[in-house]
């Protein structure tokens, strides 16, 4: 009997141990199962490729931001119409803790700029082109920053897929293909500097199963991968790229190059009921954003509201909503410069309920009653 | 503009919203570098009577990260100028309080109010709607450009969902 005794035990360990094992087992299929997706980590970008991307560096180790990089460095080669390192961002991070924090590197105004600028401005709907319009490109600052806080593998990596892409070059995109077949941006495209990089030999915007390259951009990613974004800002790149500017009639410096700041500050947190949102601050979007939500939010508004009647009801309180908003869009401009209006009041729960109180539920009004007297142009980027 | 959300293993979360402004920029190539310059500067148009040195641009740019108080996480934001307001305040009102899912919440048609008030319905929205919108007096407008793009992604009890909006193509990724 006393011999039996550590068998026994030895059995019910092992069976135990099984168990477990098969608990385990099951609640992880069953976890797997029933996600949508993924369950670790996931990229959703503009096209497959850069996702994909974004998706390997992270499976090499790389953090979220790393992924955000390599992704949006690919994004200006598969959609290069939208973004590029020509251009600036805003990014919100959450870390880990839970603390959220925004970058902004989005262009600013030249120290020289067209003095009378904004008598160009267009009185109608139309792509604004020329080199008057060339702000000062935040990006690789940016992406230096954010790397140099939250990234984890070099800085060189995230550059390597993007530069192999852009120096071997890929089948025109689907998206780019498309775009390039509407009259006003084959036009645009064919008639101007663009048409060196996005044009055939005969001088026609590229289709369709041809093949698309970017040797030059590839060589500035390569310099700027192995010597960081100072290469861009203080050194060589940056004085062909003013060249450039300058003999396109543009009149940035390296002056302006050199002294780009990323600004790093706190998001705004707004409470939608149980959830939390945080927004980037002016000159972002996101005080409109947060300014229609809340509105909404005052709205009895629920799974059911998708249903007849309700349906139009639901749509033309945020047709209001988006309407008091229009009237607001002067409130977004920069809070460096003071002698602007902020756009606090937009979060401000009494602004709110005062603005709910002049939405009716059966009728709509003139332009006047939402503060919309001047509006802006519509703006598609 | 283009928008990428991504979220990592331990948790560090990404809304990014980046941009040279309008289709191609200013259309200003930079043959010894290969940069596409932005024409960010036109957007300070009727938004501004003067404007500045080193002063930023109005944008509608949004990168956005909602929490809720069980712990899920929303990463989302779009691309599309104006029309950016919109279309991720749709997203975000479909996926938390019509209860769509996030794929739909995206996906479904949004409603876009031009600058003169005008009311502009993306394909998709029933009759019955339209009539009852005009009905109420709203100017509903025909309109072929939506350039409106969201991507996002949630994570919610372990598990993600991620979602690139269609309208450009896209597809996400992840494990």
């Amino acid at each position: 009997m006393a011999n039996s005794k550590p068998w026994l035990v030895c059995c019910c360990v092992l069976g135990a141990l099984t168990c477990l094992a098969l608990i385990y087992l099951c609640v992880s299929l069953l976890v797997v199962g029933r996600c949508a997706s993924f369950t670790r980590a996931a990229v959703a970008a503009d096209s497959r490729l850069c996702s994909d991307i974004g998706r390997s560096i992270l499976l090499q180790g790389g953090s979220a931001v790393d992924g955000a990089i390599a992704a949006l460095l690919c994004t200006s080669v598969v959609n290069p119409q939208s973004m590029g390192i020509g251009g600036g961002s805003i990014v919100t991070v959450r870390d880990k803790t839970g603390h959220i924090k925004v970058y902004n590197f989005r262009e600013t105004v030249p120290q020289r700029f067209k003095v009378d600028l904004l008598s160009d401005c267009p009185s109608t709907f139309t792509l604004s082109t020329g080199s008057q319009w060339i702000g000062v490109p935040g990006e690789l600052r940016g992406y230096e920053a954010l790397h140099r806080r939250y990234g984890k593998l070099s800085w060189a990596k995230l550059f390597e897929p993007t530069i192999k892409l852009a120096r071997d070059g890929i089948k025109m995109p689907p998206f780019l293909t498309e775009l390039l077949k509407e009259p006003l941006i084959k036009t645009q495209v064919e008639h101007s500097s663009l048409c060196k990089l996005l044009c055939n030999a005969n001088k026609t915007a590229l289709g369709k199963g041809d093949t698309l390259k970017f040797s030059q951009l590839a060589e500035t990613l390569e310099i700027v991968a192995q010597k960081g974004a100072d290469a861009f800002y203080t050194g060589k790149i940056g004085q062909d790229l003013i060249k450039d500017i300058k003999e396109a009639g543009g009149t940035l410096e390296m002056d302006d190059l050199r002294s780009f700041r990323v600004r790093e500050e706190n998001a705004w947190k707004v409470s939608l009921g149980n959830t939390h949102m945080y927004i980037p601050p002016p000159p972002a979007g996101g005080a409109l954003l947060a300014f229609i939500l809340k509105l909404m939010k005052e709205f009895p508004i629920n799974a059911t509201s998708m249903e007849g009647q309700q349906k139009t009801q639901m749509y033309h309180y945020f047709i209001e909503a988006a309407k008091f908003a229009n009237g607001q869009r002067r409130s977004i401009s920069d809070p460096h410069f003071s002698t602007k209006k902020s756009a606090a009041h937009l979060i401000d729960p009494s602004f709110i309920d005062r603005i709910r109180r002049k939405i009716s539920m059966n009728c709509t009004h003139e332009n006047d009653y939402y503060s919309n007297v001047a509006p802006p142009l519509d703006r598609f980027g | 503009t283009t928008h990428v959300s991504v979220v990592d293993e331990d948790g560090l979360a990404v809304s990014a919203t980046s941009t040279i402004n309008q289709i191609f920029g200013g259309a200003v190539y930079s043959p010894r570098t290969g940069v596409i310059m932005n024409n960010e500067l036109s957007d300070f148009c009727k938004r501004a009577d003067a404007i500045s040195a080193g002063e930023q641009p109005p944008s509608s740019m949004a990168p956005v990260i909602l929490e809720s108080e069980s712990g899920g996480l929303l990463v989302i934001g779009g691309s599309g100028g104006s029309m950016i307001t919109s279309a991720v305040a749709l997203a975000i009102m479909n996926r938390l309080w019509l209860k769509m899912s996030l794929k739909d919440a995206i996906a479904a048609p949004i409603v876009y109010v031009d600058s003169e008030n005008n009311v502009k319905l993306e394909r998709g929205f029933d009759q019955s709607v339209v009539d009852g919108l005009k009905a109420l007096g709203h100017k509903v407008r025909d309109w072929k450009y939506f350039f409106n793009v969201v991507n996002g992604l949630e994570k919610e009890d372990g598990c993600i969902e991620a979602v690139s909006d269609k309208r450009k193509m896209g597809q996400a990724a992840g494990y």
